[in-house]
């Protein structure tokens, strides 16, 4: 669901 | 421990609308519905992405109903000039999360 290396829930960052 | 939430229930009224507007599922709305809205607010995005921090508060990449209430006041908020805080204060957790 959000960009590879991302382990952040925050779609802004 | 029984401070009343920032949030007014006149102002509640308005960001519930706009949140039953963006279609949420199971009452749930995900970043990607939740993120045209906030950049809408032509607000810079390293602000918007400390509003998401401050008001995904289970951190699951979600907003629930309360949550997103909490996003929409912190924009309104930052709209008017007022800095967005870098930890939520008290009065802003919603009561459901307390």
């Amino acid at each position: 669901q959000y960009p590879a290396g991302g382990s952040s829930t925050n779609p802004f960052l | 421990v029984d401070i009343p939430w920032v949030v007014k229930p006149e102002e509640k009224l308005k960001f519930d609308s706009i949140f039953d507007s963006l279609g949420p599922v199971g009452g749930i709305l995900t970043g990607d519905k939740v993120k045209p809205v906030l950049l809408n607010s032509k607000l810079p995005v390293d602000i918007l992405g400390r509003v998401w921090e401050l008001s995904d508060i289970d951190r699951d990449g979600m907003l629930d109903r309360d949550e997103f209430s909490v996003a929409m006041y912190l924009v309104y908020r930052a709209l008017e000039g007022e800095p967005v805080p870098m930890s939520l204060p008290p009065p802003l957790v919603p009561p459901s999360k307390r």
